[in-house]
């Protein structure tokens, strides 16, 4: 086994085996994080998580930090139990109005094509955001998501417009 | 800090095509300069493609919102980074200080800040356009800039905003909502046009049977766009050098297209200051000498008597067999059969009354322009249009003037999406 001392200047020969790969949705935990972060379950204000000076940790599965010092403090059970069912209500709602997004049938279900949609390839950027002057507030973008009809000429008699509609620049 | 402004949209400040339920909800907020820097940061490049290749795509995806909104985009990697209005990179897990960490390979591919840096995530496979493996990094990046512009994802099949990525056969592009949701933060582009005409010639088809075709063609400065009338936009990928597309004329300000149309002639000319040209459409390009012998440029007062340059600019009238001739507040028409001026010149405003008081360019027009896809006539000033009186709204309206100029209208609500883009971004 020789190893290679140098690379190519652009890294090309670095093979994609070294690469990251992503964790995958399959399970509610995974799911709960994935509404969270692209604000399903709570809107996210995106500029301040730019600003932020700590990052999020990588794990995506520790739990909350304010919960986990709810629990420190000892909270009562009753009261975890309250927290609980209303956390869950709360992401089966949020995972319907993914589901619903998405032209998925509206189950509140973690079925086989909510875990697609969740595990294609997307944008980082939250999907939503708290309605202050960053992007636009959902209201319009909810304008924005409706489809409308626009009034397109005809042509007349007489000349044909060469031009097909091609999107090849 | 990023140079913005929180703006109010209403009427007066931009042209948007919206209602007017859009102005009493919160302000919207978008870049206030009309040219914004950028730079693929040297820290940034990816592993994945050329630092060529990257800077290509980037750019191209640049130039796809500046075709649609007023606004330029030019590379800088000169001035000190935080000059810079937008800056891109490729990054894996923690990169470049961001305060979101990269997944790997799958899933988040790239996000961007409002107004701010883009960033993509080089565990994915992203390729150029036309590679079909992979993650195209065109789309993705009209996408995040798409964000740094200030728009939300867009739940709408066909929208470049949708959040997940949707692999396409061919070449996207930002279609009519796309292109209405930026605007409506940016506004619509509209500046005065040189000349507008329409380019008749003739091809054989499958067949063997010759069809007579138009395209029409907006001109501004050393630009020109292909407009398509049946798509409400220009061809994509314009707008293109007059230096390129039309070869042997002056390569910008051009003041007027005029093509001679009747049984024994076929002529088309460009003027531009006190001189013309005759277009060679079978060779696609100006005559130096034509078959007739005449050499050109010419000047106008010699190929045609009694109109001096230079013009504001022309139109030929097919129905009376005129070329009418535009200049400050005068019109005069030359018959092309005898070669002559008749009775003129005379006062636009009387040959072409308007139809609302006071509603008339009165002097130096931009443009006349006979289209095909109307049937019209449009007289064009600034960035507006008045259209004249045809023989359909004479029989809607008896009462209209023959030749009357129908109250103005913005050029940029009936031809949607005539930009220009930054000098750098031209093939």
């Amino acid at each position: 086994h020789c190893e290679k001392l140098f690379h190519n200047r652009d890294y090309s020969d670095i093979s994609s085996s070294s690469q990251h790969q992503a964790r995958p949705v399959r399970n509610q935990a995974a799911a709960e994080e994935y509404l969270r972060k692209y604000g399903w379950t709570d809107q996210i204000n995106w500029e301040n998580i730019q600003r932020q000076k700590t990052e999020n940790s990588a794990d995506e599965h520790r739990a909350p930090q304010d919960w986990l010092d709810r629990i420190k403090e000892g909270a009562s059970a009753s009261k975890q139990w309250q927290q609980s069912q209303a956390e869950s209500s709360a992401y089966i709602e949020a995972l319907k109005q993914f589901q619903k997004a998405n032209g998925i049938p509206v189950t509140g279900e973690l079925n086989k094509a909510t875990q697609e949609a969740m595990n294609k390839p997307r944008c980082g950027v939250p999907d939503r955001l708290v309605s202050e002057s960053t992007f636009m507030d959902n209201e319009t973008h909810d304008i924005l998501n409706q489809t409308s009809d626009f009034n397109k000429t005809t042509d007349t008699n007489g000349g044909a417009n060469m031009t097909g509609t091609s999107k090849v620049r | 800090k990023k140079r913005f402004v929180k703006i109010l949209l209403s009427p007066s400040q931009r042209e948007v095509p919206v209602g007017p339920d859009l102005f009493n909800r919160a302000p919207k907020m978008a870049f206030s300069k009309a040219k914004l820097t950028w730079r693929l940061m040297g820290e940034g490049y990816s592993n994945q493609l050329s630092v060529e290749e990257q800077k290509h795509v980037l750019r191209m995806a640049f130039r796809m919102w500046s075709e649609v909104i007023p606004l330029e985009f030019e590379e800088d990697n000169h001035s000190p980074a935080s000059m810079v209005d937008i800056k891109l990179g490729f990054g894996t897990g923690r990169h470049m200080g961001c305060t979101r960490t990269f997944d790997g390979n799958g899933q988040e591919f790239a996000h961007a800040w409002q107004f701010g840096d883009i960033h993509f995530d080089d565990d994915d496979h992203f390729t150029t356009p036309n590679n079909g493996n992979g993650i195209s990094l065109l789309k993705v990046a009209v996408h995040e800039l798409g964000h740094v512009l200030g728009l939300p994802h867009i739940y709408r099949m066909g929208s470049v905003m949708q959040p997940s990525y949707i692999p396409q056969d061919s070449m996207f592009e930002l279609d009519w909502l796309d292109r209405k949701a930026i605007q409506q933060l940016y506004g619509v582009c509209n500046s005065p046009f040189d000349t507008v005409f329409d380019w008749i010639h003739s091809e054989k088809n499958e067949y063997g049977e010759t069809i007579i075709q138009f395209n029409t063609y907006f001109f501004r400065n050393n630009l020109y766009w292909l407009y398509e009338n049946r798509n409400n936009r220009t061809r994509y990928g314009d707008p293109i050098p007059l230096s390129v597309g039309w070869q042997g004329i002056p390569s910008s300000g051009i003041d007027a297209f005029v093509h001679i149309w009747t049984w024994t002639r076929d002529a088309i000319y460009f003027f531009k200051g006190t001189q013309f040209w005759r277009y060679d459409n079978e060779n696609d390009q100006a005559y130096t000498e034509d078959a007739e012998g005449k050499k050109y440029p010419k000047l106008i007062s010699e190929g045609f008597p009694g109109v001096q340059g230079p013009i504001d600019t022309a139109f030929y009238n097919k129905r009376d067999q005129n070329i009418y001739f535009f200049k400050s507040s005068n019109v005069i028409t030359f018959n092309v059969n005898t070669n002559q001026i008749n009775g003129y010149p005379k006062r636009i405003i009387d040959v072409f009354p308007p139809v609302v008081q006071n509603d008339h360019p009165i002097e130096n027009l931009n443009a006349a322009y006979y289209s095909y896809h109307y049937q019209s006539i449009f007289f064009f000033k600034s960035n507006f249009f008045w259209k004249v009186v045809n023989d359909w709204d004479k029989k809607q309206n008896p009462l209209l003037p023959i030749n009357g100029l129908m109250p103005k209208k913005n050029i940029s609500d009936q031809w949607f999406d005539i930009c220009d883009v930054h000098y750098s971004m031209l093939n």
